[in-house]
This record gives structure tokens, sequence and C-alpha cells, in this order.
């Protein structure tokens, strides 16, 4: 999967790619004083392709609001919501909009979920819907942060550690290995890391084709940008 | 092809027939397994981008194994099902610029021979002034019988004609054999296996290339020249000696950081040809882009030697840098052009035409495609002309094609290549010089129906208007041709009679060939034409182009973006059977992925919304 983190007061954004064998779950966010942990699970393509490259895609995530007694299961196939001891089941197939006192959810079928959650969060996940027979890829999950300024300050995760933003520097800009992919140095948490300029696709306006963002792309599992190495977010259950 | 010693190329054989520009070329290859076990023999062939594969079949142990066309998505569940049983499919991949790979493989015996036959059909664009036949050649060994037929009928006569291939030196290039007589050309190319060794010792052989045939036909009517065959006609309009049409063209240049080094050098180079070439009378503006949008000139320049001299040391010294505002740049040539043209400051019987060059997509100001669509659509209103260059791979070719096509214009790739300044100067040379604008082509409804588009928005210096249709009772052999247009001074009216020639008369020896050639264009033409409309207009109209356009390839046996060409392969040791699929590529999938397509240090790029947004998906 990639990874983006838009930065609009910058007018920039970053964007690293994680990758690990199918099955792995990684943490996305934790935020201890608030109780939110969201996990995904990667899978990869039906086979290997025939260029050898290894694809792997998030199929499901995990959500719980302790807090709030919400939790949520989002998989490719289907959209499982747990509140206070209650339990539902929603299809993808489905249009619905669902208003409680604690959580709404907006299904649009087979492409998006919206969830908000109260007084914290706010977060998309689409659903990205493969030809059924086609032989190697199959449906995957985008995990889009919306709304994130109510974490505390201890959230952190692959995601929920940029969430209350990065200081970094861009200098040195020089050709890359490809003249119009030109390379700089970023100067982050202390390091110097050789970056690439190039884009990565944002698909909440358009499922299929995306959007082009520019971005700063870290090399070798956003080794740098992260904190620690990416096997340090990998957990063992979804909750 | 074969890296095994013990397969034998025994021919390869390209016939190429061309019946007034409708191009039908048939492949042929045979090849024996020397071997005493089976073995795997391949085929690859490159064809013209611009030509429908109408039929691919294999001859193996006596038993053929012949093409059918098949709606796209039917034949992808025989794909999925070759793939999942492990075999593989044939595939059609882009090569360069101008050529497609179509490559399969086949399992043959011990002691055996397979023929490969592929054919494919084109329609010859005219391009400054001649049509093209391209045929690459690259056998990987010697080959016994090594053959390059193109026979060319012309009813309007062969004005001249120029055949050369890129792998032959002077002294092998008389191997070559012409022979144009007024209305029918016979070229040949026929080496032995002698003359194709690389050298007087080795194997290797020198035949690695493109095999090229260009010419041009007499244009001597105004009214061009009609022909009517079995029940369709064809219309061919190019008139001699027109004057050129004065033009005021805007230039939109793209400086944003990504065209930094090569591209902006060969666009300055480019840039700097193409204003030395503009004609005196001619009005031009410069109007630079990245997130800011610059103007040479407050209002357009007449092209006095003055002011391309200035103008030309602007472009010397355009920078690079910043992000892509491509919206605001055209409709600042918009205004620019408009304003002009209230303040009658251009002369009146003149064309008036935008020039976008790009390499990326739009990143700043508004940079939904769809509506920067929207946006140029209405700001031009249809008063002018919108051509695109989208330099490299990165960019969103498309996004460019659909918005000139609803602008009268036309857009085309530009190759990040040590020639792009060339490709630039030839795409202008190629719209720079408009000789009719609005040009109308007119038969009576009594006599004729199924019409291909017959109105053109201008007809170029050096290129020809095509329109076909289906003659209502196939007894009629004459109607009345009209064709209007706006000339440089003048309209421009001419009419006349159509009526079938005797073509048994004109090519008493080859009346076979002639059977259903214009009927085959007319369908060409028409299905080009509704997979152009399938991207442009409203969802209705599109989805009715898109159907009329399936149809008329499986009707006609044409492998379009639309359908697919099955071949179902011998069975296997193992009783199991895998199709092959050959496949027409759309653009979009001709561009190749890259990471990178609009850089810049950070400037000035805007979001759609101020809140940051953290993500992870998959490509």
């Amino acid at each position: 999967p990639h990874f983006l983190i838009e930065l609009p007061n910058r007018d920039d954004a970053l964007c690293f790619n994680i990758n690990d064998l199918p099955g792995t779950i990684f943490n996305l966010v934790r935020d201890p004083t608030s109780g939110i942990l969201v996990n995904g699970q990667i899978i990869g393509d039906k086979k290997i392709p025939p260029n050898g490259k290894i694809n792997t895609y998030f199929w499901r995530f995990g959500i719980i609001h302790r807090t709030l007694g919400v939790g949520l299961e989002v998989s490719t196939q289907d959209i499982s919501v747990f509140q206070d001891r209650k339990y539902l089941k929603l299809l993808w197939s489905d249009t619905a909009s669902i208003k409680g006192p604690n959580m709404d959810l907006l299904v649009t079928k087979d492409r998006s979920l919206t969830v908000t959650l109260k007084d914290s969060v706010k977060f998309v996940i689409l659903l990205h819907k493969v030809w059924e027979k086609h032989p190697y890829h199959r449906d995957y999950l985008g995990f889009y942060t919306l709304d994130s300024h109510l974490f505390s300050s201890s959230v952190h995760g692959l995601l929920g550690q940029f969430y209350h933003g990065i200081d970094y520097e861009v200098t040195d800009l020089r050709p890359g290995e490809v003249p119009e992919k030109p390379d700089a140095t970023m100067y982050v948490k202390g390091q110097a890391l050789n970056v690439t300029r190039g884009w990565q696709r944002d698909f909440r306006r358009d499922v299929k084709n995306g959007e082009n963002v520019p971005c700063w792309f870290i090399h070798n599992n956003g080794t740098g940008l992260i904190d620690g190495n990416a096997t340090d977010y990998i957990v063992s259950g979804l909750f | 092809s074969t890296s095994d010693t013990k397969v034998e190329v025994n021919s390869v054989v390209v016939d190429c027939t061309v019946t007034s520009r409708f191009a039908h070329t048939v492949m042929t290859s045979v090849a024996l397994n020397k071997a005493n076990s089976s073995q795997e023999i391949f085929f690859e062939v490159e064809l013209p981008k611009t030509a429908f594969i109408t039929n691919f079949s294999m001859e193996i142990e006596g038993e053929v194994y012949a093409g059918e066309v098949k709606e796209k998505e039917k034949a992808k569940k025989q794909y999925e099902k070759a793939v999942s049983s492990g075999q593989t499919a044939g595939i059609v991949k882009a090569v360069g610029r101008k050529m497609e790979k179509f490559s399969v493989s086949v399992n043959v015996a011990a002691k055996s021979n397979v023929t490969f036959i592929l054919t494919y059909e084109e329609l010859l664009e005219r391009k400054l002034g001649q049509y093209e036949i391209l045929i690459r050649v690259k056998p990987k060994s010697l080959v016994h019988r090594f053959q390059i037929v193109t026979d060319i009928y012309e009813p309007q006569g062969i004005a001249f004609l120029d055949a050369h291939a890129t792998f032959l030196s002077n002294e092998l290039l008389p191997l070559v054999e012409k022979t144009v007589t007024d209305k029918k050309a016979h070229i040949s190319f026929s080496p032995t296996m002698e003359q194709q060794r690389k050298c007087p010792d080795c194997d290797g052989t020198i035949i690695d290339g493109d095999f090229i045939v260009k010419y041009d036909v007499n244009r001597e009517q105004s009214l061009g020249d009609i022909q009517i065959v079995n029940g369709y006609f064809v219309h061919f309009f190019a008139p001699p000696d027109l004057p050129r049409v004065s033009k005021n063209v805007a230039f939109v240049v793209d400086r944003s950081g990504s065209m930094s080094g090569t591209k902006m050098r060969q666009t300055r180079e480019a840039l700097q040809v193409i204003l030395d070439d503009l004609y005196e009378e001619d009005y031009f503006a410069l109007i630079l882009f990245d997130s800011d949008i610059i103007s040479w000139k407050d209002s357009l320049t007449k092209a006095t030697k003055e002011n391309v001299a200035e103008a030309i040391i602007y472009v010397k010294n355009i920078e690079t840098g910043g992000v892509t505002n491509i919206n605001d740049a055209l409709l600042l040539a918009v205004n620019m052009l408009d304003k002009d043209r209230r303040e009658k400051r251009l002369p009146e019987r003149s064309i008036d035409m935008i020039i976008l060059l790009t390499d990326g997509m739009p990143n700043s100001g508004e940079s939904d495609p769809r509506k920067i669509q929207e946006n140029v659509r209405a700001a031009i209103g249809g008063r002018m002309s919108l051509y695109s260059l989208g330099f490299g791979y990165d960019v969103d070719y498309s996004f460019l094609d659909v918005m000139c096509q609803q602008n009268k214009g036309l857009a085309r790739r530009i190759y990040e290549a040590s020639d792009a300044t060339l490709q630039l100067q030839g795409f202008y040379e190629e719209v720079s010089s408009p000789l009719l604008l609005d040009v109308d082509l007119r038969y009576p409804d009594n006599a004729v129906e199924f019409l291909t588009t017959n109105h053109f928005n201008q007809l170029f210096n050096g290129s020809e208007i095509v329109v076909a249709g289906r003659l209502k009772d196939d007894q009629i052999d004459n109607f009345l041709v009209e064709v209007f247009g706006q000339g440089f001074e003048d309209d421009f009216t001419v009419q006349g009679q159509a009526s079938a020639v005797d073509w048994d008369v004109m090519y008493p020896d080859e009346e076979y060939i002639f059977t259903n050639f214009i009927e085959r264009l007319w369908a060409y033409l028409t299905i080009q034409q509704l997979l152009d409309k399938g991207k442009i207009g409203d969802p209705g109209d599109k989805a009715n182009a898109t159907a009329k356009a399936l149809d008329m390839s499986l009707y006609y046996g044409f492998v379009t973006p639309l359908t697919s060409m099955v071949v179902t392969k011998p069975e296997t040791e193992d009783g199991t059977e895998s199709p092959l699929i050959a496949e027409k590529l759309t653009e979009a999938q001709r561009t190749q992925p890259g990471i990178s397509g609009t850089w810049a240090v950070p400037a000035s790029y805007q979001y759609s919304t101020y809140q940051p947004v953290y993500v992870v998906d998959g490509d």
C-alpha cells in the first residue's frame, strides 16, 4: 500500500510505500488517551503477476473507539458494526445512512464508507472493486483520515504519528535516475534522506483513476520519515 | 523468432495491397521444428497503431486454427480460463511511437511446420503531402524466402513514389525494385540468404528495421476524387493550389519544474524555428505558465521580422520552476484572442488557434481535468481551435485529446527523445497552414446514407478529407456532390457529378482485389469516428456510439479497443486448450506508468481542501 501525507498548509505532500508478507497486520492509528485504535491487514495478488512483483493492499480494517464503546470491522466483503454490545452488518452493495449518538455511518453503494466518531475523528474507507475474474488483482480498501484535530498529542501509528504535522526541509534538488524525477535531500527528524519527487493517487473524487498528488517519495518503506521501522508497527490481531 | 538452431525459418512474406489509400497487409511466416522433440516457436510482429488486426491464423500439421473476433468482455472470460490453467495468451503491446507488437507462441511437434498468418488493415492518412506505408521487419535469423511486396492501386494516378529501408545501405538499395505506371505501383524486396547476411561468414541478418513506402496521388479536380464500388462510395478531397488562410495563434507554453532540462531546451529550440516560420500576415502571442501566468505582450502581435526577432530572444530566456496551472493559462489565451477580435486588431478572414504545450497534469488553480475541459469549452464557444502537444509519458494524454476534440482541434503526443524538437516542429507544420475553414461536403439524401463525418473545421495544407457512405440503391452510378468552405478571400464552392468508374477496365488483370475495399474503408472510418465520439459528448451519445462501434467491429471482424480476437491453440498433451487473444490498445493503455509527472519544489499548488488528509491506499 502507499501512504500519502497531504500537508496543505505547506502546499506539499509526503509519500512512501509499506509492504510486507500478505496477512501482516499494521497499526495505523493508536491514541491511548482517546482510546482510538485503527489496524489494517494486507493481502497480496491472487497469484504472482508476470513481472514477478508481489503487490499488497489493505483488505480489512479494525477500528475501535473504547471510550465511545464503538467498534468496526470493515473488509472488502462487508462492514460489521459493534456498539454497546449490539451488532450490525452492512453490505457494500447497500446504500445506507445510520446516525447514532456516538457514531454516524454513510455507505455509498460499492464505493465508500464515511465514519464520523463523535468529537474525535472522521474518516473514509474506499472500496476498490476489481473485475471479479481478474487473473491477478482483487478488491482492496483505502483509508482516508479527514479530520484528526481532536486526537491527543500521544497519537501514534503509521498514519497517526503525522496527525499533528511534521517538520522537514527539502533542499539540494538534483537530477535523479530519470531526468524528470529529480532527487533531493530531505532533513527530517535529525536525519538527511535522499527523496524523489513523484506523485501518488488520491482516489476520493475519482475512485477509478484517482487524482495525482505530487509528493516527496521516501524510499525503503519510509525509513527515516516514520519513527522506527515499518516492522515496529506490526501487530498480532485486528483489535 | 527463435534462439534455437533447431528451428528453421523457411519463409517470411509480407504482402501489402493498397487500394485508394486503404491498405490490407498479410504477413505470413513459416517455420520448421527440425528437432526430435516438440518446441515452442514464437511469432512476433509489429504493426502500425492505426491499423486494426482483421485476422490471425496458425496452421500446424495440416490443421488450421483460425481467429474469431469477439466482444472484449466475452473474450476476457476465455482469457481468464487460459490464465488460470497456467497457459499464456497472445498479447498486443505498444512499441515506440508508431507501432504495437503482436506476439504469440505455440508448441510445435518434432519435424513439423507451423505457418502463422496475420492480416491487418488501415486507411493511410495524408500528412505533409504524402501517404506512408510502414512495414517493420526483424527476423531473428536468415530466412530462405524473404519477401516484401507492395502493390498500390490509385485511380487518381501516382504523383511520386519513394521506397527505402532503414537497414539498407546505398549499395543495397537497388535490391528494392519499383515499377510505377500511371495508376499502379509495384514494389518488391526479396533478398537472397546471401544478401541478408551481415558479413560473408556470419549468420547474422541485416534485415532489422523499417521498410517505408511514401507516395502521393495526382490532384487535378477541385472537387476531389469520388470512387464507387459495390454500393459504397468514398470521396477524397484535397483541392490543389488553394491559398492559405492567415492565422492568429496563441502559444501557451508550460514552464513548470517538470519541463526543466532537456524538455525545455527542446521547446525553446522548436519555438525559435516555429516563430521564424510564421508568415508576416500572421499574428501571434506567447503565454507562459507554471502556477503564475505571464504573457509576452498584452495582445497578439503581427509576425513582422522585428517582432519575431524580439520574441525569439524572449523564448531563449524562458526559465522553468513552479507547478502547473493549465486552466488559467488557456483562459488567458482565449480572452486575448477574443479581445483582439472585438477590437478589430486581427484580419477579418483569419483563423484563431491556441497551441498548448505541456508535460504534466494540472495541479494548480483548477486541477480537475473535467472542470478544465468544461471551462475551456465554454470560453472558446466554438470560435477557435485548440491544439495540444503532450510532452512525454506522464501527461494525461486523454485529457488533452478530449479537450482538443471538443474545440475543433487535435492533440499529439511528443515523445521524449533527441528528435523531440523535430516532432514539435512537425506537428506545427501540419496544422499551421489552414487552406479552408468550415468545410461541408454534401451529397443528396435520396442517394446516400450512413455517411461518415462530412463537416470539418479545417482543411490543412498537405492533408486530405475523406468521406465515405453507402448508396441507397446500388444501381446508382452517379450523383451530385457539393463542397462548401471558407477560403482566404472568398468562399469556396465546388460541385460536380460522382460517377462510378469501371475498375475492370482500369485494372483488367486484378479485378478480384476490388470487390469490397470501399465498404471496408467505410467501416474502418465509421468505427474510428464512433470510437472518438465515445470519448466526448453526453453519456447517452457516448454509449450509443460505443455500442454501434462494437456492432460494426464484430460484423467486419476488426480488432478494435472494444473487441478481441480469440484463437484456440491446439490441445496440449494434457488435453487442455489455451486460447490466444489479440487486442487493440487504447491510448491510455499505451501510456507507461511512472511515479513522476508533475514535480516542483513546493511552491503554490493548491489542494481542494485545507484539511490535511492522511491516506493509505493501493494503486
